[in-house]
C-alpha cells in the first residue's frame, strides 16, 4: 500500500530534518499513482499534487514521523481539507414541504437512494412522499412503489403515461394539500450529454424548486466523474452528491475528483442494497480510502 | 496531439493524459509510453501522428487477440446463457437485447427471472418479455435464484426453445455469501444439463475505473466467465478499463452496449473501439 511505498523512498534518506523539492519528489510520484490507480481525474490529481508539494517543501518532519510519514500526514490533510472537513447535511425547506431531486446516470442507485433516504426522513416522524418520475425504465415505478411499500411511504405514482415536468410539480401541489414534510423525487437515469433529457430535469428544477439536488453517483466510476458532475452541476447548480455502493472495495476517487471539480460536497454514502439509512459522509474515512 | 508536432517530453505527457483519461490504467499506460520511449530513442517515430497511430495500433493487437463473437452451437438445445456482474451495469437490459437478437435470427427464446432479491426485478424482465414476445419463467419476488434456473431449465427443455437466458442480481464481488449463491446457480444449472451454462457473460459498464478488473477477477474465480459485455458506451466514458481486464483474465470481450434500447447491441469491433479511445 501507499504507506509502505512512500517508506521505501524515504529509506534512504535517514535522518533528513526537512523535507526538500528532491526528496518528495519520488514520494509525490508514488502519491500520483496511488490516486490514479484510486480512480482520481488525472487532471484533480495533477493540482492536487502540486498543491501538496508546496505545504511540503520545507516542511519540518516532526520529531515522532519519518520523512514518509510526514508527507502522508501532508497528503491527508490536503485531502480532508479538499473534501471538506466536516460532513454536510441535508438541509430543509424554510416551510414544508421540502423538495428532493435525486438526479443521475443509469444504474448509479437513485431509486434504491430513493427508499433509503425516505426511511431515514419518515423515521423521524416527518411525513415523507415518494415520487415515480422514471416513465422510461421497465418496472421503474413498480420499483418504487414496492420500496414504498418496504419503508412504509406514500408513492404519487400517476402513471407513465404522464410527463415527468407534470409529475413532479402535481406531487409537490399534492405534497403541500395533504401535509407532506417532505417529497422526494426519483427521476430516470440519463446521460449527462443527452439534451432533451437534461431540459427534463431543469424543467423539473424550474417547476418546484427543489431545496436539494443531489447527484446519485456510483463510487467506483473512474475518470468520466468529472464530465458527469460538471455537466450535471452547470445544468442544474447541484446541492450535493450522493455515493452509492461504498460497501464495494472501490476506492471511489471520483468523491475527490467531483469535490474538486464542482466544489459541491458529498452528503450521504450508500453502504449496501437493503434500504438501510444513508450515512453520513466522513472526509477522513473516504481519505484513507483513496490512498489505500 | 497536432499532427506532425516534434515528439518531445510536453508531447509524451499529453498522450500519458489522454490514456490515464481514458481509463486505461496506470499500468498500462506506462507500459505502452516505455514502449513509445524505445521506439523513440531508436528514431523510429518522428511526429505526433505516428506516435498516435501507434498506440492505437497496439491497443487495437491487443483487444483483437481477446476478441470473439456471440456464437452458439445450434446443436445444442437449448442454448443456455447466464448474465453476471455487480449491481446497475445493465445485466437485465443487455438480456433483451440478446433476446432481441435471437428472436431476430428467428430462434425461440425463454428468459429466466433469477433476480429473486432487488424490488421491480422479475417485473422488469416480464416487461421486456412482453415486449419481445417471449416467456419469462419466475417464482416470487423472494425466491431461490437456483429453483428459478432449474425450472428455467427445465421449461426450456420441454418447450423446445433454442436459446435460454438467465438473469441473475446485481451483486457486489466483495459480498462472499452473494457470490457462493452465484456459483451454486451455475452448479445447479449444470445438473439439469449437462455442460450447462453455455455461456456466461460478465457485463462491465464503461464509466467503471479500475474496479473493472477487481469485478473481472472475482467473478472469473466464481464461475466460467466466457466472455464480456462492456455497456453504456453511449456515454461519455472511454472504457478503456477492458484492455487491463482481458489481458489480465484472458476472457473475450464480445459485446458492447450502446443504448437503453433493445436494439442497442453491438459485436464488439477492436478497431473501432480503440479509434475511438481517443478521438
Ligand atoms: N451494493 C450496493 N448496491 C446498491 C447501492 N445502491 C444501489 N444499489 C444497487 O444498484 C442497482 C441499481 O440501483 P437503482 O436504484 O435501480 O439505480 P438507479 O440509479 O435508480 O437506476 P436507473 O433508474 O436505471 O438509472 C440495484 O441493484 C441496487 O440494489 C449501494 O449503496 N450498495
Ligand atoms: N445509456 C445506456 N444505459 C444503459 C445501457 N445498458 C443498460 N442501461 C441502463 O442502465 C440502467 C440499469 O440497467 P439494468 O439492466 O437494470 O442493470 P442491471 O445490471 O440488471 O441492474 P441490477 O439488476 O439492479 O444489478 C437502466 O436504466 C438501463 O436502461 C447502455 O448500454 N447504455
Ligand atoms: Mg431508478
Ligand atoms: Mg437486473
Amino acid at each position: 500500500n501507499l504507506s509502505d511505498r512512500l517508506q521505501g523512498v524515504f529509506k534512504k534518506l535517514r535522518g533528513q530534518a526537512r523535507l526538500t523539492e528532491s526528496n518528495i519528489s519520488d514520494a509525490l510520484r508514488e502519491v500520483r499513482i496511488a490516486l490514479l490507480e484510486a480512480d482520481v481525474n488525472f487532471r484533480v490529481v495533477k493540482q492536487f499534487i502540486n498543491r501538496v508539494s508546496e505545504r511540503s517543501v520545507g516542511a519540518d518532519v516532526l520529531k515522532s514521523l519519518t520523512p514518509g510519514q510526514q508527507v502522508i500526514k501532508i497528503v491527508h490533510q490536503e485531502l480532508i481539507n479538499l473534501m471538506g472537513r466536516t460532513a454536510e447535511p441535508l438541509t430543509r425547506a424554510p416551510a414544508p414541504p421540502t423538495v428532493y431531486m435525486l438526479v443521475g446516470l443509469q444504474g448509479s442507485g437513485k431509486t434504491t437512494s430513493c427508499g433509503k433516504l425516505a426511511r431515514m426522513i419518515a423515521g423521524e416522524k416527518r411525513k415523507t412522499l415518494l415520487v415515480a418520475a422514471d416513465i422510461y425504465r421497465p418496472a421503474a415505478i413498480d420499483q418504487l412503489k414496492t420500496i414504498g411499500k418496504q419503508v412504509g411511504v406514500e408513492v404519487y405514482a400517476p402513471g407513465a403515461e404522464y410527463d415527468p415536468v407534470d409529475i413532479c410539480r402535481d406531487a409537490v401541489s399534492k405534497g403541500k394539500a395533504e401535509l407532506f414534510d417532505t417529497v422526494i423525487l426519483d427521476t430516470a437515469g440519463r446521460l449527462h450529454i443527452d439534451t432533451a433529457l437534461m431540459d427534463e430535469l431543469k424543467n423539473i428544477r424550474k417547476a418546484v424548486n427543489p431545496q436539494e439536488i443531489l447527484l446519485v453517483a456510483d463510487a467506483m466510476t473512474g475518470q468520466d466523474a468529472v464530465n458527469i458532475a460538471m455537466t450535471f452541476n452547470t445544468d442544474l447548480d447541484i446541492s450535493g452528491v450522493i455515493l452509492t455502493k461504498l460497501d464495494g472495495d472501490a476506492r471511489g476517487g471520483a468523491a475527490l475528483s467531483i469535490k474538486s471539480a464542482t466544489g459541491k460536497p458529498v452528503k450521504l454514502v450508500g453502504m449496501g442494497e437493503k434500504l438501510t439509512p444513508l450515512e453520513p459522509f466522513h472526509p477522513d474515512r473516504m481519505a484513507s480510502r483513496i490512498l489505500g | 496531439l497536432s499532427g506532425h508536432q516534434t515528439i518531445n517530453e510536453d508531447v509524451l505527457d499529453e498522450i500519458e493524459e489522454l490514456m490515464i483519461l481514458s481509463d486505461l490504467g496506470v499500468e498500462t499506460t506506462r507500459i505502452i509510453i516505455d514502449g513509445l520511449r524505445e521506439k523513440l530513442a531508436r528514431k523510429e517515430l518522428h511526429d505526433a501522428e505516428i506516435v498516435r497511430n501507434y498506440i492505437r495500433s497496439e491497443i487495437e493487437r491487443i483487444l483483437a487477440g481477446h476478441t470473439a463473437q456471440l456464437v452458439r452451437d445450434k446443436s445444442v438445445r437449448p442454448w443456455i446463457i447466464m448474465i453476471v456482474g455487480v449491481n446497475g451495469v445493465g445485466k437485465t437490459t443487455t438480456i433483451a437485447k440478446i433476446a432481441r437478437r435471437y428472436r431476430e435470427e428467428g430462434c425461440s427464446v425463454l428468459l429466466a427471472a433469477g433476480d429473486t432479491f432487488r424490488a421491480g426485478a422479475i417485473e422488469q424482465l416480464k416487461e421486456w418479455g412482453r415486449r419481445l414476445e417471449v416467456d419469462v419463467i419466475a417464482h416470487d419476488e423472494g425466491a431461490d435464484p437456483s429453483a428459478v434456473a432449474w425450472d428455467a431449465v427445465a421449461a426450456a427443455k420441454s418447450r423446445d426453445a433454442d436459446i435460454l437466458i438467465i438473469d441473475t442480481a446485481g451483486r457486489l464481488h466483495t459480498k462472499t455469501n452473494l457470490m457462493e449463491e452465484l456459483k451454486k446457480v451455475q452448479r445447479v444449472i449444470g445438473k439439469n444439463m449437462t455442460g450447462a451454462p453455455h455461456e456466461i457473460l460478465l457485463v462491465l459498464d464503461a464509466t467503471t475505473g479500475q474496479n473493472a478488473v477487481l469485478q473481472a477477477r472475482e467473478f472469473c474465480q466464481t464461475v466460467d466467465v466466457s466472455g464480456i459485455c462492456l455497456t453504456k458506451l453511449d456515454g461519455t466514458a472511454k472504457g478503456g478499463i477492458i484492455v487491463s481486464v482481458v489481458q489480465e483474465l484472458n476472457i473475450p470481450i464480445k459485446l458492447i452496449g450502446i443504448g437503453e434500447r433493445m436494439d442497442d447491441l453491438r459485436d464488439f469491433v477492436a478497431e473501432s473501439f480503440s479509434r475511438a479511445l481517443f478521438d
